[in-house]
C-alpha cells in the first residue's frame, strides 16, 4: 500500500464539540448544523456513528479553536430546536489526513496509518474517511511526530519521490 | 450554497458493521483494520467518535453486501487482538454524498444536505465528511428518493447547469 499513499497533511487547532444523545430522529442533524449555519460558524470534520439503541447518537463536528465559545453558544441558543443530554468539547487537536487514489479497497491502507500512530503511542481520537482519504483527530501535541512517523513509514521523505 | 455542490452520488447495497465498546488506547484501531486487511476485505466508510467516558468508543466501517459475513468472520476469529463488547450490523444501505470544493467552510451546505433528506422522512444512520464531500448512510430503499430530492434542491437538475 506504500504506492497508494501520496501525501500526508495536517491542520492545527481545530477544536471538538460533541453532542451527547440526540434523538435518531430524521431532522435533527439539520437542526444542529441550521443552528450553526445561522451564526455562520465554520465546521471542518461532522462525524455521527450508528445509534446503539436505535434511540440516540452522539454528533461530534470541528471548528477552528477560535470559533469554539461561538459555537458552543450557538448551540445553547439553539436548545430548542433539537434535544440532547449534554455538550461535550475541547480545544487543541490536529487533523492529520492520509491521501491516495483507491484506499477505498485496502482496509491495508487505514491499518498502516492507525498501526503508524499507535507505534508513537499516538491515541486516534476521531476517524473519518472518503474514498482518497482517512482523517483521524490526535491531540495537537503530537502533530509533528504523526506527520514525520507517516512520511516515513509511507517513504513519502526520501529524496527521489 | 447552491452553487457551491457540484454532485450528488449514490452507492448501494453497502453493508454496516459496528464493533461497541472497543478499548480507546493506541493500537486498537490498528488491529481492527489489521484483522481486516489480512482477510483483504474491501472497506469503504470508516467512523469513529469521541469516547464518552475516555475509556471505549464505537467503530463502524461499511462494506460491500457480498462481504458482510466475511467480514464478520474475520473480526470475531481476531477477538484475541482487541476486545469489545459487541458486534453489530446490517446489509443493504446506500451512501449518499453531496460533493462540492469549499464545503469545509460551509455549515450551510451539511445543514442544506441534512434537511433535503429531512423533508423527505428519510432518516441519517451515519455521517462522515471531507473537505470537499459529505457523506451520510441511509436505508437504500430510500436511495433514488434522496438523489432526486438532493438534486432538485441544488438545482442539479436543470438542462442549462
Ligand atoms: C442523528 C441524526 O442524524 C438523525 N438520524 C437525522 O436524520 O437527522
Ligand atoms: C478507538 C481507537 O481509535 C483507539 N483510540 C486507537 O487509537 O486505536
Amino acid at each position: 500500500e506504500k504506492q497508494i499513499v501520496s501525501g500526508v497533511t495536517m491542520v492545527k487547532g481545530e477544536a471538538k464539540i460533541t453532542l451527547r444523545g440526540v434523538k435518531d430522529h430524521p431532522g435533527v442533524a439539520a437542526s444542529v448544523f441550521g443552528a450553526l449555519a445561522d451564526e455562520r460558524i465554520i465546521v471542518d470534520m461532522i462525524v455521527q456513528n450508528i445509534a446503539d439503541d436505535g434511540k440516540t447518537t452522539d454528533i461530534t463536528f470541528t471548528v477552528p479553536d477560535e470559533e469554539y465559545e461561538r459555537a458552543i453558544k450557538a448551540l445553547k441558543a439553539a436548545s430548542d430546536r433539537f434535544e440532547y443530554d449534554a455538550i461535550s468539547g475541547s480545544k487543541g487537536s490536529a487533523k492529520i489526513s492520509v491521501i491516495g487514489v483507491g484506499m477505498r479497497s485496502h482496509a491495508g491502507v487505514a491499518s498502516s496509518m492507525f498501526k503508524a500512530l499507535a507505534d508513537k503511542g499516538i491515541n486516534i481520537q476521531l476517524i473519518t474517511t472518503s474514498e482518497i482519504k482517512t482523517s483521524v483527530l490526535i491531540d495537537e501535541e503530537y502533530g509533528e511526530l504523526a506527520v514525520r512517523s507517516l512520511h516515513s513509514f509511507y517513504g513519502l521523505d526520501k529524496e527521489e519521490n
